[in-house]
């Protein structure tokens, strides 16, 4: 199964992420 | 000459040209891959082979929701007693699952696999990061994230689908914007000047943790149940099927957050075929009879609760079941 967020938010908005890499409920995706 | 090749073509038996045929099929792919390892060897960016017309014809007519329903029953049934700890043992030891951090650690406490695919994690297993907006709603894998541009998403890299097809047409709010303003579909979702559309998709392989939480405050107006097929969306099969996420079947919830328009899709697969949003009782997904193509929507937005269902960051949202 797979979970896919869509969103709209400012310019500055970036991800702290690698494609591929293991991610956890709770972890931090980005922020401003 | 003549007398040599009738006795060869009576030897030849329909095994061996099965046998031939499958060989040199695998041998023509093996070589395809050898040539990509050899232009990635020299720096050179290989593009994915996406499957064409016919084979993704040939894959979506596998009857993956009937094998889906059938592989739900089976994990309904309810183990004996002295069959529960082989049966999970050797679910954990195949898929790597961590059962130390579930709420219930005693394999016996499950009764069936279904019961145990759905098992929940101690509270302090997964602590919700406060210094970012945005969290994973789940356990899983990155397969790509990033700006949405010309609509499009790419599902793993280089292999795009519409973001148009995936969410269904923009009818979820009345958008009152003039006809030249309108643009494109990522022109109507994004609802404040200035803003961009950002996307991320995660995998959750079969032994994650298979619940998932509101990834930030948010307000959830709309849900739109897409029935679909249920192939894998295993990321090698997301490399090699373009358009995989809209063939699927899924649930796109809807809403806002601080900065404008959030989504939140779930998409079923075929050994999770099912998805839960505890909030809505009335979804039904997975059912054996449905149009090709449609979809059907429900608004939490009524005369009585102009808000919606107001979600927060890390909360309980839904879950995916088996079959």
């Amino acid at each position: 199964s797979t979970i896919v967020l869509v969103f709209e938010a400012p310019k500055d908005f970036t991800f702290n992420l690698k494609a591929g890499q293991k991610i956890r409920f709770g972890e931090a995706l980005g922020t401003m | 000459i003549q007398a040599a090749s009738l006795t060869t073509a009576t030897r030849l038996r329909p095994v061996h040209v099965l046998v031939g045929t499958g060989g040199g099929y695998v041998g023509y792919w093996q070589y395809g891959k050898y040539k990509d390892r050899e232009l990635e060897r020299q720096g050179i960016e290989v593009p994915p082979h996406v499957a064409n017309e016919m084979e993704v014809a040939l894959y979506k007519s596998i009857p993956t929701r009937l094998l889906s329903r059938a592989w739900g029953r089976l994990n309904q049934v309810e183990l004996p007693m002295w069959l529960r700890k082989p049966v999970y043992s050797l679910y954990i030891w195949t898929f790597g699952v961590n059962m130390k951090e579930a709420a219930v650690e005693d394999l016996q406490h499950y009764r069936n696999l279904s019961e145990f695919f759905r098992r929940k994690l101690k509270p302090q297993a997964r602590p919700v990061c406060n210094s970012h907006c945005v969290i994973s709603p789940s356990d899983g894998k990155i397969l790509h994230f990033g700006r949405v541009k010309n609509c499009e998403v790419e599902q793993v890299k280089g292999v795009t689908y519409s973001l148009e097809t995936f969410l269904g047409p923009q009818t979820w709010t009345d958008i009152s914007k003039g006809e030249d303003d309108a643009g494109s579909f990522q022109d109507l979702l994004v609802t404040k000047d200035g803003n961009q559309l950002f996307h991320c998709i995660i995998y959750l392989a079969p032994g994650d943790y298979h619940c998932f939480h509101s990834p930030t405050d948010w307000r959830v107006a709309h849900r739109r149940h897409f029935p679909g097929s249920l192939m894998s969306v295993n990321p090698g099969v997301a490399r090699w099927i373009k358009e995989l996420f809209c063939h699927n079947e899924r649930v796109v919830l809807s809403g806002e957050w601080v900065h404008g328009f959030f989504s939140l899709t779930a998409v079923g697969a075929t050994n999770v075929g099912s998805i839960r949003i505890y909030f809505d009782r009335d979804l039904r997904t997975n059912s054996p009879r449905y149009c090709k193509g449609s979809y059907n929507d429900f608004s939490y937005i009524s005369s009585t609760n102009k808000e919606g269902v107001c979600m927060r960051k890390g909360e309980h949202l839904g879950e995916f079941n088996l079959g």
